[in-house]
């Protein structure tokens, strides 16, 4: 990989709560084009998987790409991979890069 | 002059 390639990381967040417990802004169309993760919050899944952090920008949820979505669309993905009930995980491509 | 700051905040969403 080129010095200026993103590393990105595979972050696989069991469902270990009711809730995902994120936050996250940004979308297709906003200064932010990535969804990125803004708080995390105590006693959610994300918090107690100890991986996902404050400014992961998320290039992938379950294999599907972030890219070209728009804000509402992103959050709907993501909340539907977390409600998916034949999985007893999510996964997360993410990436600390802009 | 950057796209970017032509385009506007996005909001934030709680999952």
């Amino acid at each position: 990989p080129g010095l200026l390639e993103p590393t990105s990381c595979l972050i696989r967040v069991a469902k270990s709560a009711a809730t995902l417990g994120i936050a996250i802004e940004g979308g297709a169309n906003t200064r932010q084009p990535l969804p990125r993760i803004v708080t995390i919050q105590r006693g959610g899944s994300a918090h107690n998987s100890g991986k996902l952090k404050v400014g992961h920008v998320i290039l992938e949820v379950n294999g599907t790409t972030m890219r070209g979505k728009e804000h509402r669309e992103a959050a709907r993905i993501i909340a539907e991979a977390f409600k998916m009930t034949d999985k007893d995980h999510v996964d997360f491509l993410v990436t600390e890069f802009n | 002059r950057e796209k970017r700051l032509t385009l506007p905040p996005s909001e934030i969403t709680l999952l």
